[in-house]
């Protein structure tokens, strides 16, 4: 981690937060909501605690804005910068922008909050089934008033559960006429308009009058983003129109037809060639969670790190669970201490935590959080080069390794030679291969080729022949074994077991474990058929809400792969003579021969 | 089968970044993050000050050190990420 040069952090733990302004792609409850959760990730490990107050200076303003938006460094219109914040202090010290030519979702789509209806603000349910026809965006039809719904679960026939989509017919943001929505059409400066406008603003927020004229009147709000609004350009938050004509041809989709970059685009009128107006279609979005979660870290303090999978790290990327990584924690607790722990909080239900139901329609004030004892200061270490393990404070004491080598049992037993294995894992930085009782080991780094075969029993004692799955804790270094539905856990040679892996909390549905995946932070999933479990390390129980089907995110690998383990960072997923190499990303980025790739055979 | 006819390239009205040249995106971040500055890059000549600070941002950014605008950085370029400089203040 690293901090800004001479530590600047705040110098109270009481810290209070503003949002100015509201993004139009979400619903300002979704906002509130996921800011509030950004800077949970930082209190949970902290003494800090968060308020968001509603007028008033506050410690951290947040704001979105597009291009100059007035602290002379501007954001890059769609993609590219998506935000930025200051390091603690007065002013515009603290504070966070969000670049508003992004187009903002909780990283994986279009968020339509519904309001009014029967369905309590809940989303929409895209696709629904209405009147046997397939929706996948909000509509009118149905209705004389041309107010755009949906329905909230996947067929509004059986169902009959909906809510009314974003639209300026229905409401406006801020402005002065407390949510009235628009009167079409209007009178500005004389000119008579019946769709929302920009003119008269050089921030690019559409905006319109809330009585039939606003010369007289001087009554406006801002406009929300339809379902269909098109994402910078040079129409922004207009919607598209279907058809339109590019190059002669017509258009009733999204294209790309034009670039070179593969985006897909529309006209929001119905004739791109002599109008050339247009904007990007709606893509997965950047989550404002995430990106809000990391420019908090900014506005306390934290600098990027180069640590990949860290929070701090520069660019974005999409994590569906997503946890503190161990160096933002290091970090954060370097400049503030450690907190109490994290809050006992109500029992999350199934669904990922990006899909929290939504509060009620009013935003929530923060929990006012107990102020908690300022922790005493321990000697916190030094930070030294982004990424230094050496500022990592082992948070378990060291388990003894096994210190002498094991003698190999035969020598002349080739791994090369064996059609298949039991189980494979990394273990300290190399990789270990399980076979009827034998294992052998091969470090890509000492180069020193494959080691063994070395007997299991010698090592690790009172193992069965056939072992399912292996990993080690990389906080304890700790050896779990798994072999049927019995565990053991090793550290060095004493053992503990064998248990019924019911006892970490695993139904009957897992008839064995094929593998493991560490996570950091003591997490490691278990993979049995196609389900995972995410086991705490160190409570041994796994943890709320699994196991969840292994395609909901890790999709391109074989579901019934026999062996699942972590290697130089990357997930590895193998079946038969062929593994599947994922990124954190989630991303396959190499499928190839275990032997010949992994294990380097001749 | 070959495409019927030749995909027309078009420039959209206020498209910004998308069509920079690679050597000119490169400069530009590496400037704005912090990896190089103006003056450095008129006193060491383009392509030595170019070749240092690409290799202190693929450091940086646990990228290969190859000190040359290959693919692997570019593409890191033109990820979405971050406003705050990652060097110095």
């Amino acid at each position: 981690f690293l901090t800004f040069e001479g530590d600047l952090k705040w110098d109270h733990m009481d810290l209070t937060y503003r949002v100015i302004n509201y993004s139009p792609d979400l619903d300002r409850a979704v906002i509130d909501d996921a800011f509030r959760r950004a800077f949970q990730v930082w209190s949970d490990v902290t003494p800090l605690t968060f308020m968001q107050i509603h007028s008033g200076e506050a410690d951290i303003m947040i704001m979105f804005g597009s291009q100059e938006h007035g602290d002379g460094y501007p954001f890059d219109g769609k993609d590219g910068l998506l935000a930025h914040a200051f390091p603690p202090g007065q002013g515009i010290q603290g504070d966070a922008h969000f670049d508003d030519d992004e187009f903002w979702t909780l990283g994986t789509g279009l968020v339509v909050k519904t309001r009014h209806g029967n369905a309590n603000g809940a989303e929409c349910h895209f696709p629904f089934i209405f009147e046997g026809r397939s929706y996948s965006r909000c509509t009118t039809e149905g209705r004389k008033d041309g107010l755009p719904w949906c329905a909230t679960t996947a067929n509004y026939d059986q169902d009959k559960k909906y809510g009314f989509c974003p639209s300026e017919l229905l409401y406006t943001n801020d402005g002065n006429s407390d949510g009235a929505p628009c009167v079409f059409p209007f009178v500005f400066e004389g000119n008579s308009y019946d769709t929302c406008t920009t003119d008269g603003r050089s921030d690019g927020y559409r905006w319109c009058a809330t009585t039939s004229s606003f010369d007289q009147d001087k009554k406006y709000g801002f406009c929300p983003n339809r379902d269909t609004a098109v994402i910078g350009g040079n129409s922004q938050g207009d919607p598209c129109v279907f058809p339109f004509t590019f190059l002669g041809q017509s258009y009733s989709a999204c294209t790309s037809q034009g670039r070179q970059d593969g985006k897909l685009w529309c006209a929001t009128t119905n004739n791109y060639d002599t109008d050339k107006k247009w904007g990007f279609c709606p893509d997965r979005g950047y989550s404002i969670f995430l990106v809000a979660a990391h420019e908090f870290g900014h506005a306390l303090g934290l600098d990027h790190s180069s640590v990949r999978e860290a929070l701090m790290y520069p660019m974005y990327s999409y994590i569906q669970d997503f946890e503190l990584h161990p160096d933002d924690v290091q970090g954060i607790q370097y400049l503030y201490g450690r907190g109490s722990g994290p809050k006992p909080t109500a029992p999350a239900p199934a669904p990922t935590e990006e899909s929290q139901p939504m509060p009620t329609e009013e935003p929530q004030p923060v929990p006012t959080q107990e102020p908690q004892p300022a922790p005493t200061e321990e000697s916190q270490p030094m930070p030294t080069e982004a990424g230094s393990t050496s500022t990592t404070e082992e948070e378990e004491e060291e388990t003894p390794e096994p210190t002498a080598g094991p003698i190999p049992v035969d020598p002349s037993r080739d791994a090369c030679t064996e059609k298949n294995f039991d189980a494979i894992t990394e273990i300290n930085g190399e990789l270990y291969f399980f076979k009827d009782g034998n294992y052998w080991t091969h470090s890509s780094f000492w180069k020193s080729g494959i080691q063994g075969a070395f007997s299991v029993s010698d090592t690790w004692p009172g193992l069965p022949d056939t072992i399912d799955a292996v990993f080690q804790d990389v906080l304890t270094k700790r050896v779990f074994f798994f072999a049927g539905r019995q565990f053991w856990v090793f550290s060095g040679k004493s053992v503990l077991g064998p248990r019924g892996i019911e006892k970490l909390g695993i139904g009957k549905e897992a008839g064995r474990i094929s593998g493991a995946l560490q996570r950091g932070r003591g997490k490691v999933l278990l993979f049995s058929g196609e389900s995972y479990w995410r086991l705490d390390v160190k409570v041994q129980r796994v943890d709320k809400g699994y196991p969840r089907a292994t395609d909901d995110v890790f999709t391109g690998i074989p579901l019934d792969a026999r062996h699942v383990f972590l290697y130089q960072g990357k997930y590895h997923f193998c079946r038969g003579s062929f593994y599947w190499r994922m990124t954190p990303r989630y991303q396959v980025d190499r499928v190839g021969y275990i032997k010949y790739d992994i294990l380097q055979c001749p | 089968p070959l495409q019927g006819k030749p995909q027309a390239v078009v420039t959209f009205p206020g498209d910004l970044v998308s069509t920079l040249p690679d050597l000119e995106l490169a400069e530009r971040y590496l400037q704005r993050f912090g990896y190089t500055t103006e003056t450095e890059a008129k006193i060491g000549g383009r392509h030595v000050s170019l070749g240092k600070a690409l290799l202190k941002m693929q450091k940086q950014l646990g990228l290969e050190e190859t000190g040359e605008l290959d693919a692997a950085t570019l593409e890191a370029m033109r990820a979405p990420r971050c406003g705050v400089p990652d060097v110095g203040t």
